[in-house]
């Protein structure tokens, strides 16, 4: 959801 | 991905390399802190507890593993190798990086997008990351000159996160609700951190003179 899509990033 | 994020993870894969290279071929860490090597181990070891629940990329999996075993071996390196630890200079190396961690602990129990066991340690892990240069900022001021690894080492740590605030203002214009207010303004704090050092690493490299940092 929304605040998860950061956690893509190293 | 964009280019201003796989530019960043570049630079930071060179910078973690670049020491461990350093340390390994000439088997010396001198003006390394060991502290701030430690800061980051712990920082890619909150970032990444995710790393075998939520399979993201072949990418995402391969560097994270990177950056957790270039950091732990250096600081192995630096506390158990034979022949580095000599050169380690533990009484210069002095910065309480214990005063560090708790207050970005603390933070990150306050300030967090959810409080969860993970969300906390994965925003402890942005705050701690925006100051865990500092002791190695501080014990190149007291050792006043800085060979040119390190220097280089320093400054593509300061250029990764740049790379990142560039990627984080293209996501945010290309992506619907794309708001991540902690990780920007930590992130921001970092390379502003390395402000100063920059400026003396550009000015030296202009100049084409050793790297000095004012007393």
């Amino acid at each position: 959801e929304r605040n998860e899509s950061i956690k893509d990033e190293l | 991905m964009n280019i201003f994020r796989f530019a960043g993870d570049m630079t930071h894969l060179a910078s973690v390399l670049v020491l461990l290279l350093k340390i390994h071929t000439i088997k010396s860490c001198a003006g390394v802190s060991l502290k701030t090597q430690e800061l980051y181990a712990i920082v890619f070891a909150t970032r990444y507890l995710d790393i075998f629940t939520d399979f993201i990329s072949l990418y995402n999996t391969f560097m994270k593993l990177v950056f957790l075993g270039s950091s732990f071996s250096i600081v192995w390196y630096m506390r158990s190798h034979k022949i580095v630890r000599r050169s380690y200079d533990k009484d210069q190396d002095t910065f309480r990086h214990y005063f560090l961690i708790v207050p970005c602990l603390l933070l990150a129990m306050i300030i967090n997008e959810k409080f969860t066991f993970r969300e906390v340690l994965w925003t402890f892990s942005l705050f701690l990351e925006a100051v865990a240069i500092l002791p190695q900022l501080v014990l190149l001021q007291r050792t006043r000159n800085i060979d040119n690894l390190t220097g280089q080492y320093i400054f593509l740590l300061g250029a990764y996160r740049a790379f990142y605030i560039f990627n984080w203002i293209y996501r945010y214009f290309t992506e619907p609700h794309y708001v991540h207010w902690i990780p920007w303004i930590a992130g921001l704090l970092q390379t502003l951190l390395y402000g100063d050092f920059f400026y003396y690493y550009f000015h030296s490299w202009k100049n084409n003179k050793k790297l000095q940092l004012p007393a």
